[in-house]
């Protein structure tokens, strides 16, 4: 554990509670994508598979189990809690997350996995739970589009989905600071390119909200996107 | 022993 992988988690964690907090204060769903928090949770039943077979620490244990039950009370609270279901614009969050998301994450972890060579030699169980860690890396990448769409249609932006937003996107900046400390001070560490590529490609993703995020804070004006 | 990596992560 190093100080950049530590507040990378802490700042997943904090934007988690940013969300549910959010939910449970406002009792309102307006401008906050379900799928993007179905997205999330599937990312996060995919790759915490190992909760079952490895053990690294009672830390990694805990947050693997708290990062599913927040996500899945999200999920909960936007589709069935009344009066907060009642809020959530259907009608708004449409992309397509099946076609232009799980799809070609599925089939881009089959080839990465098959071409890598990874899990040659090991069971099939082994191999199932390799392919679904490299699905979930992909699908996380992609997984805040959704809702960065829908912060494009509503382009008003309350503070706390802002805050929401810029702490999940702080956690994954944090993680690509902490592969480098690793690669320097980790003898042995072992590379997963995958996971560097699809970090970088997710910290991109939220270049430009970062930048009208801190333009905003500067000013201290209310937030909202350009047309 | 050898580290696993980036797979030890959340």
């Amino acid at each position: 554990m190093n100080v950049f992988r530590l507040c990378g988690d802490m700042s997943h964690v904090f934007s988690i509670v940013v969300l549910l907090l959010r939910l449970r204060v406002a009792k309102n769903a307006s401008g906050i994508s379900l799928r993007t928090h179905e997205l999330f949770l599937l990312v996060f039943l995919t790759r915490y598979t190992d909760l079952f077979t490895t053990y690294y620490s009672l830390y990694n244990s805990c947050m693997k189990i708290a990062y599913i039950l927040s996500t899945a009370s999200i999920v909960y609270m936007i589709r069935l809690s009344d009066p907060i279901c009642t809020t959530y614009d259907k009608a708004q969050d449409t992309f397509r997350h099946w076609a232009f998301a799980v799809g070609p994450c599925a089939v881009l972890a089959t080839l990465t996995h098959f071409i890598s060579g990874e899990g040659s030699g090991y069971s099939l169980f082994v191999n199932i739970q390799e392919l679904l860690w490299t699905f979930s890396i992909y699908l996380e990448s992609i997984a805040i589009l959704p809702q960065l769409i829908l912060l494009q249609r509503y382009r008003e932006v309350e503070n706390l989905t802002g805050n929401y937003i810029f702490f999940m996107g702080s956690y994954r900046a944090l993680y690509i600071l902490n592969w480098i400390y690793r690669t320097y001070y980790e003898p042995g560490y072992r590379h997963h390119y995958v996971a560097y590529f699809c970090g970088v490609l997710q910290t991109l993703l939220y270049a430009d909200f970062f930048y009208y995020y801190m333009q905003s804070k500067r000013r201290g004006g209310r937030f909202s996107l350009p047309t | 022993k050898e580290s696993s990596g980036s797979k030890d992560e959340l």
